[in-house]
């Protein structure tokens, strides 16, 4: 573990308490997109079949349960909860997600570690959680004005993998044999495709004003 | 010995 990582594993844990907390204070979930929670979902499923297998250490296992259970009742919160659920934006949260789930099902049947069932969900979740955020970024768009805690949600989840990727580059300088291609690579389109956001991000922030997307 | 597990990030 290094710091890098440990700022990653932290802010990525943050990002889901700010949407907790947006959930939960405000009983609303409007301007977050359900698609992208439920690509989570399945990311997290997907890359942590082995929670029950390999035992790495009690940290990894606590937030790897952490993770999912947190994406799944946000999932449930929106579908079944019955006031949140009323202010989900159903007409603007309409990205096909169907395609980035079988897009990234296919290069992981393409491009993985070895041709194991593990390996090819754990690849599968590496691309796809590079792609799932795209539904809520559209969403940002088309809804205007985007409320504090979504703001720092989505800056929070596209800084998690950034210290990722700091964290590989250390590993890779000081670890011999050191290398995570998949994952490395996939870490960089994920956080490329923040780029915008965050500069719209530090943009209102800079000017202290209302985070607004250009449709 | 047993390859380092390649995934012991989260």
């Amino acid at each position: 573990m290094n710091i890098f990582r440990l700022a990653g594993d932290m802010t990525h844990l943050l990002s889901i308490l700010v949407l907790l907390l947006k959930i939960y204070a405000t009983k609303s979930c409007s301007g977050i997109s359900r698609k992208t929670q439920e690509l989570y979902a399945i990311v997290f499923m997907a890359r942590y079949l082995d929670l029950f297998t390999d035992f790495i250490s009690v940290y990894n296992t606590f937030m790897k349960l952490i993770f999912i259970a947190s994406s799944l009742a946000i999932v449930w919160c929106m579908r079944f909860h019955p006031v949140v659920r009323r202010s989900y934006d159903r007409e603007l949260d309409t990205f096909r997600y169907f395609f980035l789930v079988g897009a990234s099902f296919a290069l992981a049947l393409v491009w993985h570690d070895k041709f194991t069932l593990q390996e090819v969900f754990w690849a599968f979740s590496i691309y796809l959680e590079a792609v799932a955020i795209l539904p809520q970024l559209v969403l940002l768009q088309r809804s205007g004005n985007v409320d504090n805690l979504t703001g720092q949600y989505v800056f929070f989840l596209g800084a998690y993998r950034a210290f990722y990727i700091l964290n590989w580059i250390y590993r890779y300088m000081t670890e011999p044999r050191f290398t995570r291609w998949i994952a490395g690579i996939s870490g960089v389109v994920q956080t490329a495709l923040y780029a915008d956001f965050f500069y719209y991000y530090f943009i209102s922030w800079k000017n202290n004003s209302k985070l607004k997307l250009p449709a | 010995t047993e390859q380092p597990a390649n995934h012991d990030e989260l």
